[in-house]
């Protein structure tokens, strides 16, 4: 129900508003209870085990993943990401580099065989459009456009 | 059925969307009820060729809408001046629907939006939403037809690190089985994930040494006791450095580092907190600056309160002073230690119960088990229990170990010179000695472990 250092505020106000509930065409207040950005009403059990034979798996399907990492997110710290994907990929296809917007270092990137990237957004916190748009933005182009 | 779910204009915003907008819901089990909605931002560029995104925060719990408005979406939200009026929304230059279609999902039934009219489907697992969340997809491609043959990507952040793959894996073995409509899966992105129980939680002690965060010697020490392993601690010398390391930690907003943690009770707050919406906001009490923009002296952050929104102040609850509390805190530990055991147990049930105020930490952990707050959700990074859940994958006599070395392990951590998780009350006063009991971590997470075990 709440998020610790975080102001929810404006989503709060925002989504439990009648207004944009019915511009949204989502059910009312009355209807499904007020709008929480994190619910506790979920009992709800972790019964996959760990994601590294799904990621293998996956891999082998010729699916692309990136993998990436606000590296000021002390919550999911991106050291579990490097060391998993560093496992998982094996092999380096494109070696660990600086990648840039703007002429600035926006994090670093390592590229591993079957299409497997690690990348760090630097200066980001664990919610990584959030804190670097421009970055999160120009990363996800890059993804999609099977660019380093 | 695009029509009618077409959302022509939302509260907040005056001018133009940047490209078609539909919401609504979509059932994946009409038995039951359990609808899942959706928010379809169309690509500003070329939707028609645009690849397809779905966009899915974590938790377990946390809503899309998070990503909606706080990362990716389509606006930017402005804070009012005045709580009760709306935000103000204007066009986010940075949204991802600039260059692809992006489909935010509530999900599983319950999350945000989304909702059951059975109960019991509030309780749920990782296999269960994969496979709701491949039924909602189906339905939505078969609703927007022409978006069927995009090229379409899996994304999402914190938990959806579980979500994504098992998602995608769920996909795959439908497209081998021929489902239609076929869904043009071409790869996935998770960021900040959660991965794995060891990777993961072994991830803390070598970024916050990294970071500067901990000094040479209580890393070296870790690294030296706890043998680099610290998710499935049976040491208790190695419990104590972790506590020691959780107690250099606790005060800093671990969703980054840097940042100031707000506190919606900080009036005394010398600097601004940061407002979540990229826009700072002004109405906030605290402090009218955000990012950047700290006045204070970020060191007052010590002497505040905890967030307010997570503590539930009772009687005698209030300003007591956390200088005093955690003097009274060590000194209680040193009793504790010398007594040789915890006073969980005698503390249960006892009369004084009204009155208490409840804290939760950002990090804290509990019978073993190092436990870390998501985005309003909740997550076991490293955890004994962790062991049960991973037992798909391991031999029975893995497993038994597994299960033995989590009860000694917490038996450990209880009986140890750690008590992590404290519910603390005053007593006749603002600065009552405080009396740790479990009870710190929310209930929900609480049974998510009960669970597990």
């Amino acid at each position: 129900g709440s998020v610790p250092c975080d102001d929810l505020s404006i989503s709060d106000i925002w989504m439990n508003h009648p207004d944009v509930r019915d511009a949204m065409h989502a059910k009312s207040v009355s209807e499904i209870g007020e709008f929480q950005i994190c619910t506790n009403v979920l009992l709800y059990h972790h019964d996959a085990g760990s994601m590294i034979p799904i990621h293998k798996q996956l891999m082998g399907e010729g699916l692309q993943v990136l993998i990436y990492s606000g590296d000021h997110d002390m919550c999911v710290p991106y050291t579990g990401s490097e060391a998993w994907t560093r496992d998982v990929g094996k092999k380096i296809v494109r070696p660990w580099q600086a990648w840039y917007v703007k002429d600035q270092v926006a994090g670093y990137t390592v590229t591993y065989d079957r299409n497997l990237t690690f990348a760090t957004v630097k200066g980001a916190g664990h919610t990584v459009p959030e804190y670097k748009p421009a970055e999160a933005l120009a990363m996800f182009k890059r993804f999609l456009a099977g660019k380093p | 059925g695009e029509d009618s779910a077409e959302v022509k204009s939302l509260p907040g915003f005056d001018g133009e969307f940047g490209s078609k907008h539909f919401g609504g819901y979509i059932a994946v089990d009409e038995k039951h009820g359990r609808n899942l909605y959706y928010y379809f931002a169309t690509s500003e560029r070329d939707p028609d060729t645009d690849p397809v995104i779905l966009w899915l925060n974590g938790g377990p719990g946390c809503s899309s809408f998070d990503g909606f408005i706080y990362e990716l979406g389509p606006f930017l939200f402005e804070a009012a001046s005045s709580k009760s009026e709306l935000p103000k929304l204007k066009r986010n230059p940075y949204a991802w629907n600039k260059v692809a279609n992006v489909v935010f999902l509530d999900s599983p039934a319950g999350v945000g939006l989304s909702y059951s009219m059975t109960p019991t489907d509030y309780n749920t697992s990782d296999l269960k939403t994969a496979k709701d969340t491949h039924t909602f997809l189906l339905a939505f491609f078969t609703k927007y037809r022409k978006f069927a043959k995009n090229p379409f990507f899996i994304a999402g952040e914190s938990y959806a690190g579980i979500y994504v793959p098992t998602l995608a894996r769920e996909v795959v073995q439908g497209l081998r089985q021929g489902v239609e409509p076929k869904i043009n899966l071409k790869g996935y992105l998770i960021g900040n994930g959660c991965t794995d129980n060891v990777y993961d939680g072994n991830a803390l002690v070598p970024f916050v040494y990294g970071m500067g965060l901990i000094d040479s010697d209580l890393h070296d020490e870790l690294e030296k006791v706890c043998k680099k392993n610290y998710w499935q601690v049976t040491s208790p010398k190695c419990v104590e450095l972790l506590d020691q390391m959780d107690e250099d930690l606790k005060d800093l907003n671990m969703y980054d580092i840097l940042e100031p943690c707000y506190h919606p009770d900080s009036h005394t707050y010398g600097g601004g907190s940061r407002s979540r919406g990229r826009e700072e906001t002004s109405g906030m009490e605290g402090g009218a600056g955000g990012r950047g923009e700290e006045g204070g002296n970020k060191f007052e952050r010590k002497s505040l309160k905890r967030p307010a929104s997570l503590v539930q102040f009772g009687d005698g609850g209030g300003d007591g002073g956390e200088e005093k509390e955690r003097e009274e805190r060590e000194e209680r530990e040193e009793r504790e230690k010398e007594e040789g055991n915890g006073h969980a147990e005698e503390e249960k049930g006892k009369p004084e119960e009204k009155g208490e105020r409840e804290e939760v930490t950002g990090m804290t952990s509990l019978g073993g088990r190092v436990m870390k707050l998501l985005p309003g959700g909740l997550l076991r990074l490293g955890s004994q229990g962790a062991a049960a859940a991973d037992a798909g994958e391991q031999e029975p006599k893995a497993r038994e170990r597994s299960e033995e070395a989590r009860l000694e392990g917490q038996k450990t951590r209880e009986g140890g010179a750690g008590v992590e998780v404290e519910e603390r009350r005053g007593e006749g006063g603002t600065t009552g000695r405080g009396i740790a009991k479990k009870g710190r971590l929310p209930e929900s997470f609480l049974q998510l472990g009960q669970e597990r075990r």
